[in-house]
C-alpha cells in the first residue's frame, strides 16, 4: 500500500458517495447514465468473484470489494425504481454491446492464465476502462452537465489515474509486486479516454464555471 | 506465510 493507491481507492469511495448524495438530495438521477452504472456492476461482479475462491488477502480488500459491489447494485436499484421517472433513456443511447464484446475478446485473447477466473478478471479490467463511455456520451449529447455530476465523473476517473503512479511506485520499490500488464495498459487507456473530460473539468468547473462543451 | 495468489488491487 502506498499513498497513490490509498488516494485512488479513497477517490473511488468519494465518487460513490457523491453519486448517491446527488440522487438522494435532488431526488433525481437526471444526467446519470444508467448504462454506465450497469457496466460498473458487471465490472465489480466479474472482478470480485475471487471473494469466494482465492485465499483471503486482507480485511481492507474484502471490505472494499463488498462496498463496491453493494453500492453499485444499490445505485442501479435506485435508478430503476424510485428515480426511474427522472431517467431519460432517449439520451442514454450508447451501444454497450460493443464495449461488452470488445472487452470479452480482449480477455479471451490475452488472459493472464487460461482459467475462468483469470479471464473474468481481465474482462472486468477492460470493461472498466470503457464503462464511462455511455456517461461521457450522454454529457456530449446534452452539451453540459450538472456540477455535481462532473465531480462524480472526475472522482471516478481519478481513481484509475492515481493507480498509474501507484504502479510506478510498486515497480520501483515493492520487490514482491508482480506487474499487472493488463491493468497497466487498460488503466492508461482509461485515463486517456478521460483526458478530454479532465481538461474541461480543470479549466471550467475548478474555476467555478458550469461544465459546458465548446 | 505464503503470499496469496491473485490480484491484490481493486
Amino acid at each position: 500500500m502506498n499513498i497513490f493507491r490509498m488516494l485512488g481507492d479513497l477517490s473511488h469511495l468519494i465518487s460513490i458517495f457523491i453519486l448517491l448524495h446527488k440522487m438522494q438530495t435532488s431526488k433525481s438521477c437526471s444526467g446519470v447514465s444508467f448504462k454506465s452504472q450497469v457496466l460498473y456492476l458487471v465490472v465489480y461482479v466479474f472482478r470480485y468473484l475471487d471473494l469466494f475462491t482465492n485465499p483471503f488477502m486482507s480485511y481492507y480488500n474484502t471490505l472494499m470489494k463488498i462496498v463496491f459491489i453493494a453500492s453499485s447494485a444499490y445505485t442501479i436499484y435506485l435508478m430503476s425504481t424510485v428515480f426511474k421517472p427522472t431517467h431519460d433513456p432517449a439520451i442514454d443511447t450508447f451501444k454497450i454491446e460493443y464495449l461488452l464484446g470488445g472487452s470479452l475478446v480482449m480477455a479471451l485473447l490475452f488472459p493472464p492464465k487460461w482459467t475462468f477466473m483469470e479471464i473474468s478478471w481481465a474482462f472486468s479490467i477492460w470493461l472498466e476502462s470503457v464503462a464511462i463511455l455511455p456517461q461521457l456520451f450522454m454529457v456530449q449529447r446534452t452539451g453540459e452537465a450538472e456540477t455535481i455530476t462532473t465531480h462524480y465523473i472526475f472522482a471516478l476517473g481519478a481513481y484509475r489515474a492515481l493507480y498509474i503512479p501507484n504502479w510506478i511506485w510498486r515497480y520501483m520499490f515493492d520487490k514482491k509486486a508482480k506487474l499487472e500488464t493488463i491493468a497497466v495498459v487498460a488503466g492508461l487507456a482509461q485515463t486517456l479516454l478521460y483526458s478530454d473530460f479532465f481538461y474541461i473539468y480543470w479549466t471550467k468547473v475548478m474555476k467555478g464555471k458550469k461544465f459546458q462543451l465548446p | 506465510a505464503a503470499t496469496p495468489e491473485g490480484h491484490d488491487e481493486l
